[in-house]
């Protein structure tokens, strides 16, 4: 475990704090995306296959439940809770998500670590994790303003993965054998994606203005 | 083992 990757972590679990935090203070998901919130918990779902199998450590393993747990909370408030849904954008969370699951396992049939169940699953969570963030990126620009907490989840969510890049870069120098292209790969996709949206976010924060994405 | 190795991530 390095600095980095901890604190990636770290910055992760307060997406997921932030993102909770708004939903049940608010009692609102109003510029949440279902979809992308659906794309995650299938990530956690197929990345944590080993969850019972291979045990590495308590905090490996507390980390794993909490992000399959509150995953798959918010995506039952937004679906079934009788306040929530009702605020939730249906009309505008129009992504169809159901093709990045499907390019996402067709990507992890042809490149992966090795052709196993575990192996596949692993590679197919990652794919789809580094694209997971665009229905919730085209929610923002189509919802216009966007609240305070909304914009902080995703500007934690997508820090977190640069952070982890930084630990690959570290783990690249300190290790000998270390070789994760599928991981690196996908992160720096993953953290590009958020480009566009950190320049408004950095913008928003020195101008001390709401944060606008350009339709 | 390379196996483990990078499996330790989250």
């Amino acid at each position: 475990m390095n600095i980095f990757r901890f604190a990636g972590d770290m910055t992760h679990l307060i997406s997921v704090l932030v993102l909770l935090l708004k939903i049940y203070a608010t009692k609102s998901c109003s510029g949440i995306s279902l979809k992308t919130q659906e794309l995650y918990a299938l990530v956690f779902l197929a990345r944590y296959l080993d969850l019972f199998t291979d045990f590495i450590s308590v905090y490996n393993t507390v980390m794993k439940i909490v992000f399959i747990m509150s995953s798959l909370s918010i995506v039952w408030c937004m679906r079934m809770h009788p306040m929530v849904r009702r605020s939730y954008d249906k009309e505008l969370d129009t992504f169809r998500h159901y093709f990045l699951i499907a390019g996402c396992l067709l990507g992890a049939l042809l490149v992966h670590e090795k052709f196993t169940f575990q192996e596949i699953f692993w590679a197919f969570s990652l794919y789809l994790e580094a694209v997971a963030i665009l229905p919730q990126l085209v929610l923002l620009q189509r919802s216009g303003n966007v609240d305070n907490l909304t914009g902080q989840y995703v500007f934690f969510l997508g820090a977190y993965r640069a952070l982890y890049i930084l630990n690959w870069i570290y783990r690249y120098f300190t290790e000998k054998h270390f070789g994760r292209w599928i991981s690196c790969i996908s992160g720096l996709v993953q953290t590009a994606l958020y480009g566009d949206f950190f320049y408004y976010y950095f913008i928003s924060w020195k101008n001390n203005a709401k944060l606008q994405l350009p339709a | 083992d390379s196996e483990s190795a990078y499996k330790d991530e989250l």
